[in-house]
């Protein structure tokens, strides 16, 4: 299957709630 | 024959080599160095209802591995993203843009699964670059096939350097080695040449 | 020349060793064998603003690692505690008083470094042992140097066997390699023997 649609729908989630973490303003501190 | 002292020398380079992550290499994908899941592109989660998460005795969820642990370097048992079917995929932001040389896949070996059978590893894969995270079909940087009988860790380099950098990369799972429910992902590595 | 035997017991013995903490010494400093870092007694945590954590699309606070990783054993990287600039301290209780004998610096490989480069390591650092932990100025144990060329683990024996015990320390950081804005602490680590 081709990249599509959202994984982590709200229905879901309400189930298995997942922290999302991202890396905004670069990378941290290494 | 050698002497005592170039035994010990090669067992400290190989013990140094373990000690480097075992490849001695910068994996861009890792989460603590910088490297991150887009979670608004990969596949479901396979949700087995069986890890049950209670406070004072009150049922609150079942627990799923999320996505996250792909590039999480824990690899015991159960520490692994499922989902279902065969064929799936995960995108994954790296920690910088850079001319991707060699992917790394591990699953457990074979000694360490309850059931003595790796079927829910991954097999036939192939993986993209992306120029942006809404880039719906990028650049095939190569199509690889884990094999069961080999080690745990695998190392695949791409066939051919890229034109050019990548900091989005997309690991596709074509198929797998014969779960008939879902597949397992432990660790995805991507190795290169920073920009 | 030795016989495989021989050469078996060495690769054992070094695996043993490795498996032991990787230097088969107590460390007093370790969280979970009782260490705590003295949060009221540290640099400010250098804060990036660069991992956001969210749940259900909702950002709810960046993350940053906290001086407690600098007792903990996971030391891949980005999992170290920084602070700005180039001088800092962190004050660590241990689990019992001990005669402080050894300090063990780690920090991560060149060849695990995205950037090449470990500027952010420690360089000039020292020692104190502190009577409690309201004491400013503590007793000097020892001034050492965290080498970048040298191994990512390195072991720094106290110059005098101090007169006294002590249950606290503090591992003032007194210039790094190079990085403009932060220094990074991967694990402190303090060997001894019990009171």
């Amino acid at each position: 299957p081709t990249s599509g649609g959202p994984c982590c729908s709200h229905a879901r989630l309400a189930r298995t709630p997942y922290l999302v973490l991202d890396y905004v303003n670069g990378p941290p501190p290494i | 024959g050698i002497t005592e002292a170039q035994a010990q020398v090669i067992v400290n380079n190989a013990l140094k080599l373990y000690s480097q992550d075992k490849t001695g290499m910068v994996d861009f994908a890792l989460e603590s160095g910088g490297g991150s899941i887009l979670s608004t592109r990969c596949s479901e989660t396979y949700e087995t209802k069986t890890a049950l998460i209670s406070l004072f005795g009150i049922p609150l969820w079942y627990f799923s591995q999320s996505p996250r642990v792909v590039i999480q370097p824990d690899i015991y048992p159960g520490n692994c993203w499922a989902f279902r079917g065969s064929q799936g995929y995960l995108v994954v932001r790296l920690s910088m843009a850079i001319w991707p040389a060699t992917f790394t896949l591990e699953h457990i070996p074979k000694t360490l699964a309850p059931t003595g059978s790796i079927a829910s590893a991954p097999k036939d894969f192939a993986v993209y670059g992306l120029e942006n995270e809404y880039q719906e079909e990028g650049q095939l940087l190569g199509q690889f096939m884990y094999d069961q009988e080999g080690d745990s860790l695998q190392m695949f380099p791409v066939p051919e350097r890229p034109d050019r950098t990548f900091q989005i990369v997309e690991l596709r799972i074509l198929s797998n080695w014969g779960h008939p429910e879902y597949t397992c992902l432990y660790r995805f590595r991507v190795h290169g040449e920073p920009a």
